[in-house]
Formats: structure tokens, sequence, C-alpha cells
């Protein structure tokens, strides 16, 4: 039962893990547009 | 009672005396293994956990690090664009909704830690959309009111009731750009930009007081970036050395503190006037040449 308990924690934090990497490669899209705008 | 076992490990012959309970050892030894390897693909996964913990750890910061950099370029970007088409009102707008961003801002990092499972692959674009209005939804931080802070003072200047020309003279010379009524005052407002913008940023809010009509209110933003007025150009707004009684309830606390303020405008040109002369009178050539003139015109008006 602890080690289905530690798996599933793993799928979720590797879940929230993905979220970020989406979330941090979007605002660096919109970063990047942002000073090709000001330039 | 003998209390012997026969599990005499140094009796050589011990082994060919368990015949059928060998079986029995070795499926406990089975047991344990299996528990070994479960305890160590738990440790496994525990490593695994804290490393990814980790990893998130990371990404939130870098996250949080890239959002500021984006709101900051992104006021700068606003600050340039209010500076390229300086509307009164619109600055007036932005405050109340930067309130409400940076409210939702403050909302943003708990979205991220709220821990929310996304397995479905079918939901990646809702998802993605989601995330998006996430991002969108969070802009100008409290960064962004630092940086747009412009320099705000409010002057009141007596006037007289029935001039309704809302010019106060403070030396300097604008280009009015508007007028409006405000709910609060039934006196209209007139609004007035430097007349050296865009280069310069300053602009002038005036209106005649609600409370006292015989005081005019005039608010303005920003330092002006260069000297004082033109002394050769003029007009209807401007007027040189004039000094206006200030009332100044920003820093004042509410004491009504009245304070003179000398306009510096003629000060600045007599300093300039005084330059020039000395360095006229120190040069020679300047001198003699001024003498002869002078000499040269009473000669004539002798002889006539």
């Amino acid at each position: 039962s602890t080690t289905s308990a530690l798996v599933d924690e793993l799928k979720r934090v590797n879940a929230e893990n993905k979220k970020l990497t989406e979330m941090l490669t979007l605002m660096c899209d919109n970063y990047n547009v942002l000073r090709k705008q000001l330039m | 009672i003998s209390l012997d076992l026969n599990t005499n490990p140094f009796d050589r012959n011990f082994p060919d005396k368990l015949p059928k309970k060998e079986v029995k050892v070795s499926t406990s030894a089975d047991l344990e293994r299996k528990w070994l390897v479960k305890d160590e693909s738990a440790s496994e996964l525990r490593e695994e956990l804290n490393r990814v913990n980790s990893e998130n750890k990371k990404l939130t910061e870098m996250l949080a690090t890239v959002c500021e950099k984006y709101y900051a370029l992104h006021s700068h970007l606003e600050k340039l664009q209010s500076r390229q088409s300086p509307e009164m009102d619109q600055t007036e707008q932005p405050t109340k909704k930067r309130k409400q961003d940076t409210d939702e801002l403050l909302g943003f990092p708990i979205g991220l830690g709220s821990g929310k499972t996304e397995n479905s692959s079918s939901n990646e674009d809702h998802h993605q959309h989601e995330q998006k209005n996430q991002l969108l939804s969070c802009k100008r931080p409290v960064v962004t009111d630092s940086f747009n802070k412009a320099k705000i003072s409010t002057v009141y200047v007596p006037a007289d009731s029935s001039d309704t020309s809302l010019t106060v003279k403070d030396g300097y010379q604008w280009r009015k750009y508007g007028q409006k009524v405000t709910r609060d005052n039934p006196s209209p407002r007139a609004y007035f930009r430097c007349s050296f913008a865009p280069s310069c940023p300053v602009k002038k809010k005036v209106q005649r007081s609600a409370e006292d009509p015989s005081l005019l209110v005039a608010t303005y933003e920003g330092t002006h970036n260069h000297l004082g007025p033109n002394a050769f150009e003029g007009d209807a707004t401007s007027q040189v050395g004039s000094s206006t009684v200030t009332l100044d309830l920003v820093n004042g606390g509410g004491g009504h503190r009245l304070a003179l303020e000398k306009n510096e405008r003629g000060t600045m040109q007599d300093v300039l006037v005084q330059q020039m002369a000395s360095s006229l009178t120190k040069d020679s050539k300047f001198t003699a040449a001024l003498a002869a003139a002078i000499s040269g015109r009473l000669l004539e008006q002798s002889r006539t």
C-alpha cells in the first residue's frame, strides 16, 4: 500500500511538473514576443 | 524434558536431518527477498519523488522569475505606449484595473500549487487555454506600480470666479488638449500637456475647487525634463515671473500648509543676462567697439 501511495504521489507530481513546464514555455514565448515588440 | 531442537549447526549431519523442512525455509527466504525488492523499489520511488519535487520547485522559481521579467517588460511597454498617446483619461482607468489585476496575480501561485492532476490527454487543449487565461489574467503585478509612478503635485491658485479660462500662470507653456465635466465637481476640468511634449511628459489638470470656488486646483503629473519656459515665446497660458500660492495637501497631512512658490524662470533669465554681461565686459574688443560707437553717436548728436 505504501508503494502504491508513492506511485500515486509520483504521478501527481509528474503531472504538476508537466504543467509547470508548459506554463514556463508559454511564458517564455510571451516574454520573447514582448521583447521583440520593444526592439 | 529436553529442549534440544536438533538445530546444532556444528553437527555435520544436520542438513540430512532436515529432509522436508528445507522447502519451508526457502519460501520464507523468497518472501524476504520480495520484501527487500519492495523496499528497494519504495526507496527508489521515494528518491524519484524527491527528485521530481525538487525539479518542480526549480520550475516554479523559474516561472516566477520569468513572470516578473515579463511584467516588468509589459509595464515598460505600456509606459512607452502611454507616452506616445498621452490621454489623461486613460491614465486614470488603469489604476483601478491595476489593483484588480494585482489581486489576480496574488492568486496565481496558489493555482500552481493546487496539485491538480490532469492525466487525460484529451483535455490538453482546454488545459493550455486555461493556462493562457491564467497567464494573461496576471498582468501588472505590484512591481509595475513603482515602475510607473510619476511625481504628482497639487497646486491651489486663487482665481477670479468670473474667469472661466482655467488658466494657471505657472510660468510654463501648456497646450490644452481636452476638457470634461466630472461628477464630483460642477466646474469642468481642463487637461494640458507641456508645450515640449512628447519629449516632456508633464501633464496638468486644472479644475475649480469644489470646496472653494475662488481657487483653481492644478494637478501636475511628472517632472519637466527641460529648463524653465522660453522668454521669447508667449501665449495666453503662460506668463513670466509669476508666483503662485500653493496649498500642499499631499505632504501636509491635511494641515493646509501655505507656501509661497517663487517661479524660477525669472531667476534663471537674470542669471543668464548677468553671465552674458560679465563675459562681454571682460572682452576688451567689445568694450572698445562699444566706446567707439557711443562716442561716435555723441559726436553725431553734437554736430546736429
